[in-house]
């Protein structure tokens, strides 16, 4: 069993592909996306019935190398959180193959 | 006798089922009633009403001359792209108000409602006016321009407020993002479905059968949906209500007025003309706010969202549809 | 002959589409069948049927005696806590069976099944039995004394049982919970619109064509619930089970006997009291389980949704309706 | 004159509502339309259009000849075993195709596809060439037997290269789970219901009226999936491409064949055959994936989805139908 | 990077609001909120088809200090889960900016 | 506060019940299932509308002793990933009572 972490990152739905879009260009091999809802210092967000996508968060969970992981938090937040409703955080996690979760570095 | 007549025709506009159900929809929220129309029916019924305009439009146009649609579709622009920057001088100039929120907002109102212009054709049907099937093909004429302008506006006045003294703002993926729109890409592929393919029996067999029914459906969410944005309208400035009741009747008399000009020159109908004061007189509530959160994201949904669809959708349905088939009648003398 | 009459009657009433939907899925879940209705479509079909019952009432009522009204429904509410009231005595003192659980099913055998009513109304315009369009607006007059007797007894008991003696119950609280209800908020608001808006246009072309298809889907999906339900019956006490089979035709035939006496006192038509005793018969399904849950909840879910969902229901539809409408038939020489 | 004229026929069924909802569909997609359809909406849709087709062929079994079904439905478990066996001696052997992919592919090509049975029966009335209705119900006996054998095959295939040379493939699992997918156990359940209950009046009321629109909101749909998954099926090996296109055809002239054998041995009418031809063209992207993935789960879903859904159909619809309608005119001189 | 406490509180949908009430009364910042279905001591919780809110779950994703964590998960338990199905527990996560995550108490 | 683990399996829908087969038959007492799409090295599986449950993802979360998170861990993976698309993964948790999240051991 091998110690990697796990980055979590609550946002809009809206940005969801923009999040992602960074999330993979700095290497990690997968990500999990949850539909959510949610209360925040923005307030609210609860998926509205007529303007769902404007209203609701996804939660992503992405599992990879520790040194990924402080990077995507860092990014994540400067990049949206100005701007954008959502929350970052890193737990740690176990699992059996840990070279599956290293991120993959082209640049 | 003319009051007398003006008020039972009020009245009789006041208890039509489409205001009916947008009132019951008001009123369910307020009690907290456990109802929801559950979203894929909303979508559907968005779906529905807008496949079936577009459908109708398209096999109109077939038939119409396109010259006489000309000079209706540039007013539209005018009336949409007038629309935001009365708003830029207007709502954006108000003490306490952040420019952004007032451009996102200007941009909705200069926009069109899908389920506005649904509401008027059934009114104008209802008062038994004539209007020509292809002017609800007008749509995209005003929404394009009011929401494309709206968002230039607020990211050049962004842009100088950052310093940077650069406008990057890519024009093409604007107007992408805005004809590809749920509502809109919906009316165009069916003016196209309609204009080019045999959709006469699927037309005459479920969708326009069908339109009146999912109009109701739609106006019960509305209604709904109009009570909880309310709530949220009154945490903003109080301006952006005042907006919200004064906008659609400015922006519906320009739309008349310009749609009085086209039936003396090119032969507007009586009913296309106030179709026109009623396309103007909307206000999006389903394709635009994606847009202008994508547009501009510094604009606080709360905003523009509370102010079209808390309360201008409200006013546009409840109050200027009945006033302008009012005004028709008396400057037409139908 | 009169036999085979009755035998007749009885094959024509089990061939019936609706009774056909309602095996079909359950027979579709009894196989395994991948097949499910998804949840919006459900919803929406609650709506259009409860909608179109609404409706049509609310525009009866506009034409309708007051007076020809008030004693059936003093007579429904009667029915509804009755049914109660019986329930505490038998159900409730069964060996086996907890307070709560039993007041939970009780007042769930008490209030009034949407679907049921709306099979019923179906299948008197199949046999070509008039009834009062209006007798669909007894349903809250039923449905509400049932429902917060059920709550209030529950609660009265629990709070004897824990010793504090107090029994800190709102009835407003429960009220409200009750008349919110998905199912009875669409129904006041269709009632309220057929009685003031002008809705025929839509009524006729939209909710009432489309009725009897949305019932048959409904009753699919009722079919493929009952038999999930059926399974969580079985591992409650065996009193339930017998409890879904006699109920509905002990409040039935009590509903019968009133609707009797108001058809000699106020003119109540032949069908419009075997109306009565249909919903009299019926269980509730939709509106009525979330209330129970929140009013009484220590009562276990498994036991009042499986009785009344799993069986009570079918029972309703399959059994009762077919039964009281031969009964009606040969108490009033139709 | 005979070019212009099936060049008039070819033009009249390619501007057909039904194809250019697919093909709308397929533009909206390639230009990022934000439209969806609802996945609810579209579970419906099917639901609709299996249940309308399967009541309308159990009341059409009441009344038919059940010898004159007999050779046609044995003709159908021919081609659709013949398709499977085909596939393997054909796209099997191709160069960088996996084994257990190409048999998935083949099963789905040897089964049937509930949306392009609807779009023959509509281009049929539309053509108004007559077909037994009792002809739709012909669906299981081709389905079935393809995707047993393909699973089957596939299955030995993999056993013996896995050199434990048992084959533990249990057929009465495959067979349930044929049987109970999704649209297979809604047109059984509808034959059912259309042999022995009394059905027409919601048939008539609300399934056959509807039918038409929804099958235009399935096309949509299905042109935007084919968008879709055509960019997939082009990471896999070319071959698929081609299997897309030829099998199609391929298997509809074989069910064309037999079809005639069948119209002059049981008096099958033309457009029995036609309809016969264009099951057999057609190809499973509803219940057989499901069936597939569980059946070979090494198999690529990319590979036979993609094939299926992104091309298979497409061609099915949009050029096997008008094709054998067409050939069907000229053999049968209509 | 700071540690803090994710409480997850697995419960009926039923009861959701009474529980949000309870959290925020304990003066959380925010929440996340899953629909999610299981089993448990209660049997299994699918979310049924007709009666959804009844028989489906939600999930509460609760990021805070130590102290209200274990607050929070004493109250929650305490009010609910004698009479619902539910389950409470409490993870380590790592997080930017840790003030933002910190109860604001004024009671 | 006592410690017991969280086994996290991110696995495809379409083979949801097998998956909770073989985890019930080691004896836990609950999971909770959560809807999810996500990326990993078998593409992108987003709920196609058409195919939906053939290209979604479900989420289990098992709150269970450490000796049986470890060998749902090691099941879960030689049954289904070399077929399926899937991941698991293991936290750390700390509930109230940790008798309840104890697997039953009846064979
Ligand atoms: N303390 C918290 N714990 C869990 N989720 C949170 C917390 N604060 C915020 N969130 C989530 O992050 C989203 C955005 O938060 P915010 O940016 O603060 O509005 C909210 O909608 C919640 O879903
Ligand atoms: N051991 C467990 N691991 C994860 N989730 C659980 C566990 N036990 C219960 N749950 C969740 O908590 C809900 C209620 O559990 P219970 O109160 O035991 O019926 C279940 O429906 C599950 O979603
Ligand atoms: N590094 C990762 N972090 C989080 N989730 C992942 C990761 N890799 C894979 N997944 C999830 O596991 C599923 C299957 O992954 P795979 O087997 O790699 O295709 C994906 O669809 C994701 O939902």
């Amino acid at each position: 069993f091998h110690k990697v972490k796990k980055v979590v990152i609550v946002t809009e739905a809206f940005i969801m592909d923009d999040v992602l879009k960074v999330v993979n260009d700095l290497g990690v091999g997968g990500y999990t996306v949850s539909t959510v809802t949610g209360k925040g210092t923005k307030g609210i967000r609860h998926g509205s019935g007529i303007l769902d996508t404007l209203f609701k968060n996804v939660k992503i969970d992405i599992v990879v190398d520790e040194e990924t992981a402080k990077e995507v938090m860092v990014s994540v937040r400067d990049k949206f959180f100005k701007t954008y409703a959502g929350i970052v955080y890193m737990e740690d996690v176990e699992v059996l193959r840990p070279d599956r979760f290293r991120a993959s570095r082209s640049t | 006798e003319i009051l007398i007549e003006v008020f039972e025709r009020f009245i009789r506009q006041i208890t039509s089922a489409t205001l009916g159900f947008l009132f019951a929809g008001f009123v369910l929220s307020a009690v907290g009633s456990k109802f929801r129309v559950p979203e894929p029916i909303y979508l559907f019924c968005v779906f529905m009403l807008l496949m079936r305009i577009g459908l109708g439009a398209g096999m109109a146009i077939r038939e119409a001359d396109l010259l006489a649609m000309a000079l209706p579709a540039f007013f539209c622009m005018i009336i949409g792209a007038g629309a935001v920057l009365l708003g830029s001088q207007t709502l954006a100039r108000l003490p306490g108000i952040k420019k952004d929120d007032a451009m996102g907002t200007a941009g909705l109102f200069g926009a069109v409602s899908g389920s506005t212009l649904a509401a008027g054709m059934v009114a104008l049907e209802g008062a038994k006016i004539f209007f020509e099937p292809w002017v609800v093909a007008l749509y995209p004429f005003m929404d394009i321009p009011a929401l494309v302008l709206a968002i230039v506006m607020a990211n050049m006045y962004l842009s100088k407020k950052s310093g940077n003294g650069k406008a990057d703002i890519s024009m093409k993926a604007i107007m992408k993002d805005t004809v590809t729109g749920f509502a809109l890409s919906i009316l165009i592929i069916g003016v196209i479905l309609g204009l080019f393919m045999r959709v006469e029996r699927v037309y005459d067999g479920f969708f326009d059968p069908l339109f009146r029914g999912f109009l109701s459906v739609l106006m019960l969410t509305l209604g709904m949906e109009a009570y909880h944005r309310l709530k949220e309208l009154f945490k903003v400035a109080y301006w952006y209500a005042a907006y919200a009741f004064i906008a659609p009747f400015v922006h519906g008399f320009a739309g008349f007025g310009l749609g009085y000009v086209a039936h003396h020159l090119v032969g507007l109908s009586p009913g296309g003309v106030v179709m026109v004061a009623i396309i103007a007189s909307s206000n999006s509530d389903i394709s635009g706010p994606p847009t202008i959160r994508a547009g501009i994201p510094s604009a606080n949904p709360s905003c523009y969202i509370g102010t079209s669809t808390g309360l201008g959708t409200v006013v546009a349905i409840a109050l200027c549809i009945p006033a302008f088939i009012a005004v028709g009648i008396h400057v037409f003398e139908l």
